[in-house]
């Protein structure tokens, strides 16, 4: 006899939580740490404020493996009644937009949340203000998984003395430092790598510090909201936009809600289509939203997507990032135009550092960026370690054993993640090969230096 | 402005669909036809049924890349009332329980469904009868991401004439047959190669027919259901536990509802936690209730999780079956005793492969297997990939190039998958273990193997 059962969200990941990267104390430390601050820079950075985050991990109970850890940012804050579902409610967030952030998926949070109670027990422990508020906030949250809803423990608030903005969360959760340190330290020094306008302090349970001063104060551009790219427009989205429009001729819908739809071009297309341009786009029938949904994906008329949503690190601080932290004898990047995959558009940037204090290895040493996150787990699932696997480095004069690192970043309003602890690019057709053109660009510059190095030393052994 | 949504399930795995395995089309056809394999086995070989299946690939229309999936089984079949929900509301599944079976996530056939939708616009058409049905049921159904709820197209009944019992799913979506063909394919193979009481047969695009052939009508036991073990209980599944339970003595609860629970360990336990046996279960305190969760979990006492809610392979199928895919002049074979992780029983079988029909290669070829299912993407990121990595193959008298294929086979209650495409086992560190003494002991066969021959060899040629 077979019995059915539904699960909420919050059931199912605590259930699943290895799906989220919490699959082990240690791999679960470094992914809690993670998750808060890459919350705390997407509150900074994309609001043009200059990030200042004060993290510390902390010994609460050695024999139990009970560790604290407490992120704290001069963000935008949460708006007070949104705390406790933005901690105690899966899938929740106001990232679900078409711009990049670090946040995606409306989980990281309440995971740490979810993992937390799971192993201590107990609530997180949260304090925000915003901007100019006239209070400071705290509440102690935790999840009923039962209903995928926040459980308030506490719930205070206290006058903001010093005009203080941002947010602090603490939790206490089960973790092993001894396997976590190494991961978390190379979080650390790869996220200060390619984003010298943050000042980032870790405590460690042993009080040593690990202090990434400001080195400029100069930001790229925070990325704008975009619309949707019509090759990205499947018939649920189609519908659903609709149903959260006015009923407005079908033209003006289509040039309203989307980006790359020219005049000329949409009426062009919607002719060919045998749909009239006036039509109310409330009264379009299912067929023919259905075609226009598959016309719409297919035509090639559209402009490029556009790139105002995006936020690439940019040649300079990626070059000067690698030579503070690298330190290699050269250096050669690019910053590829972006392309797009299903409409979201994406812009890769490599770089190759070769030399100087990089040891010489036996195959390249991979440092993989998602927007400006370092991907240190699943390195066997990415497609960058794909097409680096199958790079032919001896048509670039590089014999291995070399002091040979490759650096790739895609940035993108949407990161096809390979799995929801975020770690991994899926194998996109599309991705893949703007990454080889990236890589390869870099390369052929490395065999240019190489050339030159190796007729120097000719002539020098003559 | 900031402002915060929040999305159902469905309307997640729509955005995201690439932690359920779908990122391109290639692969998203790979996934559909093992997500629809996998339920018919479960539905036929839990239940003591041998398995038949039948499945097609056709082309639908060749411009569009679009197929259609066919999978048909002689399994138990679907309730009436419950094939919308099955195919239509994301978290629903029959295999919620503590046994071992293929799937685990409720998330697969709505995958299929979401995806096929997605691409095509279509419905999926499904055919059902429980043994014994007066009718075949039929529905063509999709599903409303915004509710996540199924949308019935068609509600049909069909007197059934013959007495037919079965599930047939017919899915029409966007794929790339050239490129997912040697991986449905493989994915066919070592599936029959360890399933040999099964008839599957593949019918491709091109026509031609896959046709893996019942070689034993000798089953394994199926797995029975199981009770948790103490060692994986945490607060909330013990407050969810005493939820669902009248209000009766705490020893009478833990007795009945978990397994591994012996009485007078038990009596002895709960003294010295300083909580009366005889207390009725709804009247713990939330501390009580703190402790004995904590407790519970870290207590050496209990009785080792069984096995009988597990159903490995064996080492006489492992063994036939490799031979007769793999062809290999020798073969050695192992099933581990039931170990587990948090509580959840799991066993480890491994094999080694040596020469005759296997090709000399520069590193071990690896077959995984979890529940009987046959892993073949995500390699990079499974734990066995990491366990194999490590093993010092010169000191079992192996040099590379060899002729070497290892096979294991991971049986769990609950696999911890990296993600939610279930093609890699997370790095849990009990499994890790189970999986490293595995591989020793069949290498170590092997060595003994070699070393033999090598003599013989010295023999010889004196
Ligand atoms: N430190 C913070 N400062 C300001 N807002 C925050 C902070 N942390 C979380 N938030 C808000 O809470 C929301 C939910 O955070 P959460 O980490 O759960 O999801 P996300 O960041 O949107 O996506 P992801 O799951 O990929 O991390 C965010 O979208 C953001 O609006
Ligand atoms: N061919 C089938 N025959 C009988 N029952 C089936 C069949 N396919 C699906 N089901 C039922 O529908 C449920 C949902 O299937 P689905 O594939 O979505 O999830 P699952 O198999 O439980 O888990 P997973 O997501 O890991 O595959 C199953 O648990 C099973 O009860
Ligand atoms: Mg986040
Ligand atoms: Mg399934």
């Amino acid at each position: 006899d077979v019995a059915f059962e539904s699960l909420t969200p919050a059931e199912w990941f605590r259930r699943n939580k290895e799906i989220a990267g919490f699959s082990s104390p240690s791999r679960a430390m470094y992914q809690a740490i993670r998750e808060l601050i890459e919350n705390a820079l997407d509150a900074t950075e994309n609001h043009g404020i200059l990030p200042s985050i004060k993290a510390s991990i902390r010994y609460v109970d050695k024999d139990k493996d009970l560790y604290s850890i407490y992120v704290e940012d001069n963000g935008i804050g949460i708006p007070e009644e949104e705390i406790p579902n933005v901690f105690g409610q899966i899938f929740y967030s106001s990232k679900y937009k078409i711009k990049q952030h670090r946040g995606i998926f409306g989980l990281g949070a309440k995971m740490v949340v979810l993992y937390a109670q799971s192993t201590s027990g107990m609530p997180v422990k949260v304090m925000s203000a915003m901007k100019g508020s006239q209070y400071i906030y705290t509440y102690e949250i935790s999840i009923d998984t039962v209903k995928n809803k926040p459980v308030i423990h506490s719930h205070v608030r206290v006058e903001n003395k010093y005009g203080w903005h941002g947010t602090a969360v603490k939790v206490v959760l089960e973790g092993n430092w001894q396997y976590a340190k190494s991961r978390i330290e190379e979080y650390f020094t790869r996220t200060a790598m390619i984003t010298p306008y943050a000042e980032i302090i870790l405590i460690e349970p042993n009080n040593e510090v690990l202090r990434f001063n400001r080195i400029t104060t100069i930001m790229p551009k925070p990325p704008v909201e975009g619309l949707p790219h019509p090759s990205s427009i499947d018939l649920e989205s189609l519908k659903q936009l609709i149903n959260r429009n006015s009923d407005i001729p079908l033209i003006d819908f289509l040039k309203e809600n989307f980006d790359g739809i020219g005049d000329e071009t949409v009426r062009e297309f919607l002719k060919t289509l045998g749909i009239r341009a006036s039509k109310h786009v409330k009264r379009l029938s299912e067929s023919e939203l259905r075609l226009l949904a598959e016309k719409m994906r297919q035509f090639n008329g559209w402009r490029r997507p556009r790139a105002d949503w995006l936020s690439p690190i940019g040649e300079k601080i990626l070059a000067n990032g690698i030579l503070h932290v690298l330190k290699p004898e050269a250096i050669f990047v690019t910053t590829r135009k972006p392309a797009s995959y299903s409409g979201h558009p994406f812009i890769v940037e490599a770089a190759i550092a070769w030399g100087g204090s990089i040891m010489p290895v036996d195959k390249p040493i991979l440092y993989r960026y998602a927007n400006k996150v370092p991907l240190l787990q699943d390195e066997g699932s990415d497609v960058i370690r794909h097409v680096i696997d199958e790079v032919d480095w001896g048509q670039y004069k590089v014999k291995f054993p070399a002091p040979l690192a490759v650096v790739v970043h895609v940035c993108s309003t949407k990161i096809p993640y390979a799995s929801a602890g975020k770690e991994a690019i899926a194998d996109v057709p599309e991705i893949e090969k703007e990454v080889r053109l990236a890589v390869r660009e870099v390369a052929r510059k490395l065999k240019v230096y190489l050339a030159r190095k190796e007729k120097e030393q000719e002539l020098l052994t003559k």
